[in-house]
C-alpha cells in the first residue's frame, strides 16, 4: 500500500481537490483506495457524503479507538474514507504534553490490514500543526497541490524544511512524490510562469500533469461527486485521470 | 481605532489579499492603518517587504515582548505592520497550559495608543486555533472573506459559531462588521450563485463591494506592493477602493 500525504499549508492549494478526485481516477483504474480526512473543515468528508461523521478520526488520536471502526463506504468506486470531525480543531491543545503525539497516526495504522487498498491517501489541514506532522510520519510520500499564484510558492520551502526534518526525526522513508501545479489558468501569463518557476527550481519532482483552473471543479462537491462521475468529459477529469495514470506509473520506480 | 479580525478557516478565501489592500485603500483615503499578521506562512509581512522579522509577534505570546517594540514601516502610505515569523507554528503548543492563553493579544493591544491609527487590521491563518481565537478576543469586529466557490461555504457555520462563542465568553462587543465575497469570476454562472446563496443567507451582512476574479491581485504580491500602487486603474484596485470607502461609511453606524 502507498501512503501519501497531500499536504500544502497554503490554503487553497488544491489539497481536498486532489485528494478526493486523485483517489475516484485511482479507484477508475481499479486501484482500491482509503482516504483519510485530517482537516477539521471537513471538506473531504462531506464532499463524500458523510454529513455526520461522529467524532470520526478524532477518536483515533485522543481515546485510542481503532481506526478498523470508522472506515465508512463512499458513492465512489473502490473509494473509501477515514472522515475528520470538528472535534479536530481541539487536537493540537490536547496533545500538547502527550508523549509520542506525533506517531499516534502511523501506530493506529499498523492496525489495518495494508494487502486490503492500494493507496492511503491522508488530506492535511492548511497547517504544519500536529495533524500534518502526524500525516508526514504515517506516509512513505508527500503530495505537494501548489495554487498556479507567486503568493503560493512563499510557503514552500518552509514545507519542505518541515518535510526534511520528519524524514530525518520521525520517518526515514519519506520522500516526495510530486509537486503539482494547481488551479492553473491557462488565460493568464502569470500561471504559465509560476508553473515554468516550479519546473526550474524542482526539476523532475513536478508532475508533467498540469490541473487546470475548470470551474467544474468547483461545482462537483456541491454534488457529492468526484469530478469523473459529475462531468466525465471535463477538463478536470482528464486532468486528474492523467495524474493517476503519472502516479501509477511512478510504482515500478518505488 | 477599529479593530477588524480578518478570518476564515478555510483556506484560500482572500484573507490576505483583503487585509493588505484594505490597507492600502484606507491609507489612500487618509486613514491610519496597523496591520498585524497572525499566519505562520507570513503572507502579509513578506508582500509588504518586512524579509526577515526575526520573532515578530511571536515575542507577544511567549516573551511578554512588547509589541510598540516590534511595529514596523512599511511601503504603503499610512500602513504600519506587526510583523509574523514562521515561530508562530509552535504558538499552540507553547500556550495549551497557559492561563489566560486566549486574551494575551488583547492585553498586548492594552500597551499601544489607540489614538496613533485609525484601523488595525488583523491578518489570520487559516485555522480556528489560538491564534484566530486571540483575534477574535481583541477585536470588536470580524470581517469575513469567502471565495466565490461552493466550497467556502461548508465551513461559514462553524466560524460564525465560534464568533458567537468568542462574544458570549470573551469579548461580547464583538460583531461582524461583513462578509466579502471574493474571487469572484464573472465568466461563470457559479460564482453568482454563490453570491446570491450569501446574500440570500446573510443579507446586510453581505457587502455591496464584490472583489472580482482578477489576475492583477495574484501578480502584485510578487511586486511586494498592493494593487493601487501596483496597477491603479485595475478591476482589483477599483474594488478594494470601493470596498474601502463602504468600510468607511459603515464608521457612522458605529
Ligand atoms: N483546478 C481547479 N479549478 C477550479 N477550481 C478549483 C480547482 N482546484 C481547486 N479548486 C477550488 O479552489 C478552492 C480551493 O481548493 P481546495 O479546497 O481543494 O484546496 P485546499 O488546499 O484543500 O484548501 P484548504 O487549505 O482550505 O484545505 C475550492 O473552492 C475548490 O473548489
Ligand atoms: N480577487 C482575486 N483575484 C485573483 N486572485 C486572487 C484574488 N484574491 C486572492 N487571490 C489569490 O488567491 C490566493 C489566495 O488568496 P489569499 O492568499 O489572500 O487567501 P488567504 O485566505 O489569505 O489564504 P490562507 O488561507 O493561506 O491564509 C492567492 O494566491 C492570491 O494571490
Ligand atoms: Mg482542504
Ligand atoms: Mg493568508
Amino acid at each position: 500500500m502507498r501512503r501519501i500525504a497531500i499536504t500544502n499549508q497554503k490554503g487553497g492549494s488544491g489539497k481536498t481537490t486532489t485528494a478526493v478526485n486523485l483517489a475516484a481516477a485511482l479507484g477508475e483504474k481499479k486501484r482500491r483506495v482509503l482516504i483519510i480526512d485530517l482537516d477539521p473543515q471537513c471538506s473531504a468528508t462531506s464532499w463524500l457524503g458523510l454529513k455526520n461523521p461522529d467524532k470520526g478520526v478524532f477518536r483515533a488520536f485522543t481515546e485510542n479507538g481503532n481506526v478498523l471502526d470508522i472506515i465508512s463506504q463512499t458513492n465512489v468506486p473502490n473509494v473509501e474514507i477515514i472522515p475528520a470531525s470538528p472535534w479536530l480543531v481541539g487536537v493540537e491543545k490536547a496533545l500538547a504534553r502527550e508523549v509520542g503525539a506525533e506517531t499516534i497516526l502511523r501506530r493506529q495504522l499498523h492496525k489495518i490490514p495494508h494487502e486490503r487498498w492500494d493507496y492511503l491517501l491522508i488530506d492535511c489541514p492548511p497547517a504544519l500543526g500536529i495533524l500534518t506532522i502526524n500525516a508526514l510520519a504515517a506516509a512513505s510520500e508527500v503530495l505537494v497541490p501548489v495554487e498556479a499564484h507567486v503568493m503560493a510558492l512563499e510557503g514552500l520551502a518552509q514545507l519542505l524544511q518541515t518535510v526534511d526534518v520528519v524524514k530525518e526525526r520521525l520517518n526515514p522513508e519519506l520522500k516526495i512524490c510530486g509537486i503539482l501545479a494547481c488551479r492553473v489558468d491557462r488565460r493568464t501569463r502569470h500561471a504559465q510562469e509560476v508553473v515554468e518557476h516550479l519546473q526550474g527550481r524542482f526539476g523532475d519532482l513536478v508532475y508533467k500533469t498540469v490541473i487546470r483552473e475548470n470551474v467544474r471543479l468547483a461545482e462537483c462537491p456541491s454534488f457529492g461527486k468526484p469530478i469523473m462521475l459529475y462531468d466525465p468529459r471535463s477538463y478536470g477529469a482528464q486532468d486528474y485521470r492523467a495524474l493517476a495514470a503519472e502516479v501509477i506509473r511512478q510504482e515500478r520506480g518505488r
